[in-house]
Parts: C-alpha cells; structure tokens; sequence
C-alpha cells in the first residue's frame, strides 16, 4: 500500500482540500456536499468530490454518474466528469460490480483503499476538492484528518437536540484533530406547505445556532425540506438545482 | 478480551435476538428500534436494546438516560431500566466522560468492545434484545452477524430511490451472512401538514414497496413523518408516545 509521502505528493497540486461532516447519518450530508461543489462550480472553480462514505455511496447518484467506471491513463486514476459544470468525481462505487453490492470492509480495508485513491488519481487542474464523509467519527474521517491536511471542514446538522448532540462529537473531533470548523450548515431547517403557505418545524428549531455560539462559529446556511432535492437527486440531476445557498461562502 | 464461546454463553438465555439496520444513517432506525421496544415491553415482554452505534449513540437520550452509569454486580452489568416499561438499554454512552465526547475509534477497536459487553453483561430474564445498528455494512453489523445467532433483522428505509439504493446494500448484507429479514419498515412516508391537513410526499413515494417485492419481504410498517417524534426524543420521553406502527408484529 501507499505511503503517506506519496498521498502528499499526489494532492499536492490541489489548491483548497475541505470535508464536509457531520456525524449524523441523514442530515443531508452528501446533499449539502453537492450543492456546496455546484456553488463553487458555477464561480468557475474547478471542483472534485470525492466519496470517502464507502458503505453508503450517494454522489454517482445525485450527478447521474450510477454507471460510470474509473479510466486508467498514465498509470493514474482518470475521474469522470459531470455533465453540466464539469464536476470531477471520485467513490467506491465506480469500482463495484453493481450498485447493490455492499461493501462488507472492516475498517483497515477501508483506510488501505482509501489512501491508494488519493495517491493514484490524477487531480491535476483541481482547485478545491471536497470529501463527503461518511457517518461517524471512525476510521475514515480519521484517515483524513491524518493523511490530509484539510483547509477547514464544514458540519451539517439538523435542527434538533438529539442530532445536535451527536453532531458536536464531530465538531470535538475535528478540535482534537486541529482541524478549522469553516461553518456549520443547518439542514431540513423547516417545511413550508405548498397547499396552504404555513411553516412546520418538523426536526425542532433553532437549535443549530445554539450549537454554533457554543463552539464560536458561524451558521452558514439555513436551508428548509424542499421536496424537489429528492426528486431531482433520484433522477441524477442535482447540478439542475437553482438555489444557490452558498453565495458567500469562502475562504 | 473475549472468546467467541463466551459470547455465545452470556447470551444464551435470550429468547429472541434481533437487529434494526439500515446501510443508510438518519431514516430513523433508533426511533423505530425504540417503537418496537416498546411495543413489545406493552405486551408485557422483557425488553433489552444494544445500541450498537457507537459512534453516533442516541438511544439512551431517547429513553431520558443520558447521565446514567453502568454498574457491576458479581462481576457482570447491570443495565440500567427506562422509568415507565423496564426497557434495558445498553450503550457505549455509560461508558463515555461525558456524551459530547467523539468515540474516535478504528474498526478494531469497536468489535473488541463489542464483544466485551455482549459477554460481560447480565441477561437473566430478557426475553427479546434488539440492537440498534450504525449506518453501513462495517465493523458493527459484520461482528453482530458473525458472534451472535440473529433471529433475524429489521430493515428501516425511507420513500426515496437514493436511499433504497444504500438499504439495498444492507439486505444484500443480511443475505450473505444468512440472516433471516423479518421485513422493511419505510419511514417519513409522508407529512399531513397540521393547518390544512393536506398530505406532502417530501421523501418520494411508495418506493419501500418495490424494494419489498424485489426481495419478496413484507413491508411491516409505513410511519409518516410527525413532528411528536424529534421532539419526545429531545425530551427523553419516547416512552409516552402513544400511536402502536408495530401491533402485530411477532415472529
Ligand atoms: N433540504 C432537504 N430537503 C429535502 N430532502 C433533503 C434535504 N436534504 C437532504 N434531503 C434528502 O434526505 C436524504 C438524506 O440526504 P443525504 O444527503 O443522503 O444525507 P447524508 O449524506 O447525511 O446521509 C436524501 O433522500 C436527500 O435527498
Ligand atoms: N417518523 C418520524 N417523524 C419525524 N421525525 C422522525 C421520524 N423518525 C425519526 N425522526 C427524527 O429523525 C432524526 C433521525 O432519526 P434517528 O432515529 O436518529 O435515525 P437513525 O438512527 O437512522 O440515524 C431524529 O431527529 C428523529 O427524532
Ligand atoms: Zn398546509
């Protein structure tokens, strides 16, 4: 396997290296990863995904990119692009037989694979790479935190007590770590009903900002239930999204 | 730490053993693993839950038992009981400083533990035990399916294609290792916005249902999405939840 001189040297080209995590499963991590990546995309920044969730694949999906494989050219990784805004994408799933196929890894499986992405894919011209991570505060964010030296990781929460509290074991993770939290994202913040206009606080409410004064960071989006974010991410058409919640988002 | 055999002897008193899984994290599978906790503990049965999500544990604030210990008597743990019906939880949270604290563990490390507490815990008088499961096809699941004879596996997923896709994973999973699926519960199947009663499918539609016939399994519940829910969590009082989605589950 690679060593960790060689995963330096392969992303050393890369310009901003972020995460985006949370801790909690279903928060809409991987939505927020996407979306943040359009945001940047749409700047002309050119941008990169990789999907460090290995037992929970969601990208290929949301960019239309189920079916893809990875090319091999020069001895490197080639990564396939999306078809709107040239996003560069990177998961497990291009190097499965099937979609459906699990993958049934104890964690030092994972960490191998993981760094030998990294060192072997070509990311010549990516100015940021973004990593989804996956649920948790084990093997894989620790390999990050370890092997990369990230600019800033971004935490996705929803707005109740419950997934704030786990959510904050990632946020103590990434101090343990010397990471810079560049944010929080509250997600599924509310639903308006398109019948009648009226607003529910289905998850809770507010309890992001609370998060985000305990730790001194900032809340850098609120971003309410909106039924076509399913609907569009099933059909593989998430760069078709219009709203850009990110507009300030840099660093 | 411990052997096999001595897992399977801690444990051999337990009428029935079972798991709530998913492969994809925050459809609810610790809501619905508590639900049908108590909808068995109303029938009268003695109920135990192994919160298995190390990383990201949340059964313990749903029963109001965040600050509880484990103790030790004679040797083995004594778990604590939930106020109202005597459930029995077990979770890595009695072991923690305190709850903000990340487990930042690697596989191995969790499975070690796992099996410690499976072997050191008193079980006398528990009829059923249900573990609750992290998000993916890791360490946890694949150490539960290994050390412990399941009587079968509960799969929760909520109305989406994205999602279905990663739950799919996880049914492959419980096929591989021969674990018996009792069936699939969809959950957040809908919202009934409470100003005008009008029904919006946020997550997708009916999409359990062909999962279900795909792998020829029974969909056992469909749970809409209700405000109540993130909010009794909160308050630790799952136990006064009064709606049964589980009135004639057995097996
Ligand atoms: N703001 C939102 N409104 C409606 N659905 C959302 C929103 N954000 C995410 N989702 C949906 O919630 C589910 C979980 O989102 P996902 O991004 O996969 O979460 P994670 O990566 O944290 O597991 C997906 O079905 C996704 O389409
Ligand atoms: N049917 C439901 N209606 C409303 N909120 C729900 C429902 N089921 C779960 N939740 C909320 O969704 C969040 C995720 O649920 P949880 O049980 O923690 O999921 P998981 O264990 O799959 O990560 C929690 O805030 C919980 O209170
Ligand atoms: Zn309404």
């Amino acid at each position: 396997s690679v060593t960790p001189e060689e995963v330096q040297e392969s992303i050393r080209s890369i310009k901003r290296k972020i995460a985006v995590m949370s801790g909690k499963g279903g928060v809409g991590k991987s939505t927020v990863t996407a979306l943040l990546a359009l945001s940047l995309a749409k700047r002309g920044e050119k941008v990169a995904i990789f999907d460090a969730d290995f037992l929970g694949p969601s990208i290929p999906r949301l960019f239309g990119m189920d079916n893809e494989r990875l090319n091999i050219s020069e001895g490197r990784f080639v990564l396939p692009e999306s078809r709107i805004y040239g996003i560069r994408v990177l998961s497990i799933q291009f190097l499965l037989p099937e979609k459906e196929t699990p993958v049934v890894w104890r964690g030092p499986m994972i960490i191998g694979v993981m760094n030998d992405l990294l060192a072997k894919t070509d990311w010549r011209g990516v100015d940021y790479l973004i990593f989804d991570l996956p649920p948790g505060t084990g093997d894989a964010p620790l390999t990050l935190m370890q092997s990369v030296r990230l600019d800033g990781v971004v935490i996705v929460t929803s707005p109740n007590d419950l997934t704030s509290m786990i959510v904050e074991k990632a946020l103590n993770m990434a101090k343990m770590m010397n990471t810079h939290v560049l944010g929080i994202v509250e997600n599924m913040s509310y639903f308006q009903c398109p019948h009648c206009g009226e607003r529910s606080y289905i998850f809770g409410e507010k309890k992001s900002r609370r998060l985000a004064e305990k730790y001194g960071i900032e809340v850098i989006a609120e971003i309410p239930l909106d039924p076509d974010l399913p609907r569009i991410a099933d059909a593989g058409q998430i760069e078709s999204y219009d709203l850009d919640h990110f507009p300030d988002f840099s660093f």
